[in-house]
């Protein structure tokens, strides 16, 4: 298992390499670092993960190093998600086309309110939320993303780990209780909004 | 000037000290620094930037440096901001009564389809983008949320700057150009899913 804080920079490391022009064939460990504010030590040893090594005083091969972290990071298999509460918020990110560019497919959205259950949110159905578990056994689900007012986060969360899901994308601003095999990220655009708001005023 | 860094993690400190039972009344380093996974050390030199002083083997007084770390961070500040890009995501923002809970007042959307200028999302006015430059200097606004498409972005950014907004909130997946006297932060929501994937497919 590698730590959860090198996953996270291995990605950046791969979002950078894919945003360099194509003449650039070598990248050094200082570059890979400068693009993320940290020492190039941190890249070195970070880089021990991966197969690809660099040369001394040229570096890292840009395009092999950028394969092998896709690879590595299984960005181009397939994930299937759901999506509980097909209000403001889930309505705008079950329609975003972003996401399919990334291989993660919204197979359904679940709500509560009849008058949204049986239509669509762009091409993705609305679906009763008694159906969920039933839904994500048959479709191998691996992640549940949560948009329901943080009075029923809980609940909600609570159903999607009964329903076999590996990982929950929380949009609600509350902590959820799940067991330790079920992977949790939690969004808070709001925080974005306050931390700018709080530099903007100390400028 | 507070380092940015230092901003953000006595924000979080102001959130953990909110969501503490009232029954608390003391709160060590140790504490805060666990809640934020940090070091006591690093929470104690953060701590040199509030007057709220700690006593030996008790710690800080909860409500005190709760109330003292609002007023630095100006919480109880209103702040104007105004959004271009009426469209899925921008509706979803513009529409959340969560903003104005923090003192976040969202006073107009921009957009340039025909279809949905002159109409409102929630009670949002949309107004067509050649009125933002002075809809903005006559309204003190402080912020300008981008949600338009990446083709546009840096159009649109160019326009807050010119019209004199001090921070840009940008949703639009690319890396915005802007004089340094403005702040810009970057919320790449499409990370946090890859972010989580890698994870789950890691498990
Ligand atoms: N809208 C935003 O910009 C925004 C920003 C930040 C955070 N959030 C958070 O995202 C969540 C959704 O916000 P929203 O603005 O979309 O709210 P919303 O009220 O527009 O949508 C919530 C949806 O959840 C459904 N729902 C309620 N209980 C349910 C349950 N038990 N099972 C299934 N569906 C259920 C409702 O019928 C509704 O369709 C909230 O927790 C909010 O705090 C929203
Ligand atoms: N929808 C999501 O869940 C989501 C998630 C992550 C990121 N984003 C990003 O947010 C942005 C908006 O996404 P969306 O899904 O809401 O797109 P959208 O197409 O639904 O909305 C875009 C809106 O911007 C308007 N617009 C285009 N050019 C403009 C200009 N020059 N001035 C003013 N208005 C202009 C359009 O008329 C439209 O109303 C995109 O950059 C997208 O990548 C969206």
């Amino acid at each position: 298992m590698i730590p959860w804080v090198v996953l996270e920079r291995l990605f950046l490391y791969y979002t950078y390499l894919e945003s360099l022009p194509p003449e650039v064939e070598w990248v050094s460990s200082q570059m890979l670092g400068d693009a993320l504010g940290i020492s190039g030590d941190l890249v070195r040893k970070d880089m021990t993960y991966c197969t690809t090594k660099g040369k001394p005083r040229q570096g890292y091969p840009v395009g092999q190093l950028r394969d092998h972290l896709r690879e590595m990071l299984k960005l181009d298999l397939p994930v299937n998600a759901v999506l509980v509460g097909a209000g403001r918020l889930g309505s705008a990110l079950a329609n975003y086309p972003g996401f399919r560019r990334h291989n993660m497919h919204i197979l359904a959205a679940f709500d509560v309110d009849p008058a949204k259950v049986g239509t669509h949110v762009g091409d993705v159905p609305v679906l009763p939320i008694t159906e969920l578990e039933s839904f994500v056994t048959r479709n191998d689900v691996c992640c549940g993303i949560i948009t329901v007012p943080a009075s029923s986060a809980q609940e909600v969360a609570d159903m999607l780990v009964r329903s076999g899901v590996r990982s929950i994308w929380n949009f609600a601003p509350v902590s959820l209780r799940v067991p330790h095999h079920v992977v949790v990220r939690n969004e808070n655009i709001i925080e974005g909004f306050i931390l700018l708001r709080i530099q903007a005023l100390e400028q």
